[in-house]
């Protein structure tokens, strides 16, 4: 009856609110965690700290160099057709512009192909996209690319539409990436809101002037650190199961549901088993991973440092897609491999969370995925988290207790049950 | 390098589904 205790456990028992009591003290202590602060640094410090005082096993951290930049002070104004201050959030790795701001005319568009069709209009003005929000990961690309496209028909900045499902006027962060021989120039992204109404204006013949001033700056590569944690396997200790999710977050809100959700089930998971007095065959491997937000910097250390024991994970588990009521699991194996993962999945009967998808996966364990190792993220209710995302919205008001517990026990049960099984997961 | 593991499985899929089914 191993997963009926833990779900008993974790849903109706004494642990039922612990991830996110614990959760909330965190954030609530050290509020965001962006890479190369000092939030962060102390996050990892009291995560060590926690880790060792729940009696977990084999705690320690493996350093790992984070980009470090700061935003500084930031404005956007519109002085032309009307004055107008707008909110905006300056995009991760971005440079700053000159003390006095660039204050330019604006060219509005939709996508890159009307950029490419408009490029001669391009040179000297301020790019604004207003590209429709369609599903995060293909919008994403404007947030991503949105300066390098507009930097290359020579604008002197670009404003990109919040990369939001929802908007209260909230402006949305996240990282962005310059090219090689393209210049570098200041990139942000400003609200739904906003966009829209420039766009508006835009297709009215207005001339539109905005002043933008980005106090942003980049410094040396950061000292940080993975951190770990383990119950250590009763027959099979060199096998690993990894569980994790990233402890790292923007500078704004809390950095509650992105990613404190993901890193405290994990927390809670090993939490959960080492309560039941259980101990699987092989090792359960926690990892809170630094620097996600960067492009899985912490991550991709952790996979230089470990790839050479690969044939010794069974299993790589991240939760990084929130931690709301969960519908089951993403997973990415061979076939064999997915029809012990529905039976495993099957023990999650009494919380109706028994569902297995495909593509399992995420940045922090991408690597692993890539080179053959089964993965699995868990898949839950994402209505809210693209509204949410990398915003100052992103905080403990936006997470439930109770499906967090739920969460927590599904990340426990299949943690547990593959660590625990006579034989690793098949692989292709 | 990525070291892959032999594909080792001794047990048919009836047995590792029964040996799951023992943790419910």
């Amino acid at each position: 009856d191993v997963a009926k205790a833990i779900i008993d456990l974790a849903v109706y028992g004494k642990a039922q609110n612990r991830s996110y009591e614990r959760l909330a003290l965190l954030v609530d202590t050290v509020g965001p965690r962006l890479s190369g602060s000092k939030s962060l640094e102390k996050a990892i410090q009291i995560m060590y700290q926690n880790l060792k005082e729940d009696g977990l096993e084999n705690v320690h951290l493996e350093p790992v160099k984070i980009p470090h930049w700061e935003r500084g002070e930031e404005s956007a104004v519109m002085l032309e057709p009307r004055v107008h201050r707008m909110a905006l959030l300056g995009l991760g790795g971005s440079v700053g512009t000159p003390p006095q701001g660039i204050t330019a005319e604006v060219l509005v568009v939709t996508s890159f192909d009307e950029l490419q069709r408009r490029a001669p209009e391009a040179k000297g003005k301020i790019v604004v996209y207003n590209q429709p929000y369609a599903i995060y990961f293909k919008t994403v690309e404007y947030r991503v690319r949105g300066a390098v496209e507009a930097a290359k028909v020579g604008a002197l900045a670009s404003l990109i539409r919040s990369v939001a499902s929802f908007s209260i006027y909230s402006p949305h962060t996240g990282v962005q990436e310059y090219q090689d021989g393209v210049p570098k120039i200041p990139t942000a992204c400003i609200t739904v809101e906003d966009a829209e109404m420039m766009s508006r204006m835009a297709s009215r013949g207005s001339r539109i002037v905005i002043q933008l001033k980005m106090g942003a700056k980049n410094y040396a590569d950061a000292d940080s650190f993975n951190t770990v944690a383990e119950i250590i396997g009763s027959k099979y200790p060199e096998q690993v199961v990894l569980v994790s999710g990233h402890l790292d977050s923007w500078d704004v809100g809390q950095g509650a549901m992105d990613d404190g959700g993901g890193a405290f089930i994990s927390w809670e998971a090993l939490s959960l088993i080492k309560d039941l007095g259980l101990r699987p065959k092989r090792t359960l491997r926690l990892v809170l991973w630094t620097a996600e937000e960067q492009g899985g910097i912490g991550a991709f250390q952790y996979y230089q440092s470990h790839k050479a024991n690969i044939s010794n994970y069974s299993l790589v588990m991240e939760s990084d897609g929130g931690t709301f009521l969960p519908y089951g699991l993403q997973f990415t194996g061979s076939d064999k491999a997915r029809a012990i993962m529905k039976e495993v999945m099957g023990l999650l009967q009494p919380i109706n969370v028994t569902r297995v998808f495909s593509d399992g996966g995420g940045t922090d364990i991408k690597f692993w995925v890539q080179a053959g190792v089964p993965g699995a993220s868990l898949l839950d209710d994402l209505y809210k988290y693209f509204s949410f995302h990398h915003s100052q919205g992103d905080t403990m008001t936006v997470m439930d207790p109770k499906e967090m517990s739920v969460a927590a026990a599904v990340w426990a049960v299949v943690s547990y049950v593959v660590a625990d099984l006579e034989e690793m997961l098949p692989r292709s | 390098k990525a070291i892959y593991r032999n594909d080792t499985s001794q047990r048919t899929f009836e047995e590792i589904k029964e040996e799951i089914a023992h943790y419910g």
